[in-house]
């Protein structure tokens, strides 16, 4: 789910 | 984390700490809009609640910290030490045209009907349009100091890094988010025409003047 991976950026 | 993200985390440091420097050194705000760094804060605000929820690692943290606590303090700066420098009559955007559009956009497109992530959304959408005041208070006022100059590239390039960033991580890790690529690309392009006053003034050691 890219929405969870994308949290890892500023 | 790759070098096309990092590079855009310290343009986007870079970006920040120009801007505080011209404000400390010149003791001045003159040329900047208020409002863009209201909009800049509601972003950092609204993208950064999970600051004490979520644990990326030492980097993440303490860079969100870093960008809250300065977005503020330029704030700060604007309103009230440096009040008296302020160019209200310039700085004259109609915010609420971008905050109700991107609200309810955020509300209609987002990966998942969720609080959190609607917040998240909307910081996204926000952020792509954060700096309209500001080149639309440069339009107005025709110039730029060339310390400005430097505070606008470096933020323009910092997602435009990004983009590199996606590009990256789509062919590296199969990783793609539509909406922050997106809002990445409209954000990048409205610096494009500065961009091109940039290199083609700037770089020359000549200042921004627009055609008023």
């Amino acid at each position: 789910d890219p929405a969870e991976l994308v949290k890892d950026e500023l | 984390m790759n070098i096309f993200r990092l590079c855009g985390d310290m343009s986007h440091l870079a970006a920040i700490i120009i801007l505080l420097l011209k404000m400390w050194k010149t003791r001045s705000v003159a040329g900047i809009s208020g409002k863009s760094q209201i909009l800049f804060a509601t972003v950092f605000t609204a993208r950064y609640l999970d600051l004490f929820t979520s644990f990326i690692s030492i980097y993440n943290t303490c860079m969100k910290v870093f960008f809250i606590g300065t977005v503020y303090f330029t704030i700060y700066l604007i309103y009230m030490k440096f009040k008296a420098t302020y160019d209200s009559n310039h700085d004259s955007f109609r915010v609420e045209f971008l905050i109700v559009p991107v609200g309810g956009l955020a509300f209609l497109v987002n990966h998942e009907f969720a609080p959190l992530e609607i917040i998240w959304t909307f910081s996204i959408y926000l952020e792509s349009v954060a700096i309209l005041p500001q080149l639309f208070m440069i339009s107005k006022t025709g110039e730029a100091e060339t310390i400005t100059s430097h505070y606008l590239f470096a933020l323009g390039s910092y997602r435009a890094l990004y983009l590199c960033n996606w590009i990256y991580r789509y062919y590296a890790e199969g990783f793609f988010d539509l909406i922050a690529v997106v809002a990445g690309v409209v954000q990048t392009i409205l610096y494009c025409d500065f961009f091109y006053l940039y290199i083609t003034k700037v770089m020359k050691g000549k200042k921004i003047s627009l055609p008023a």
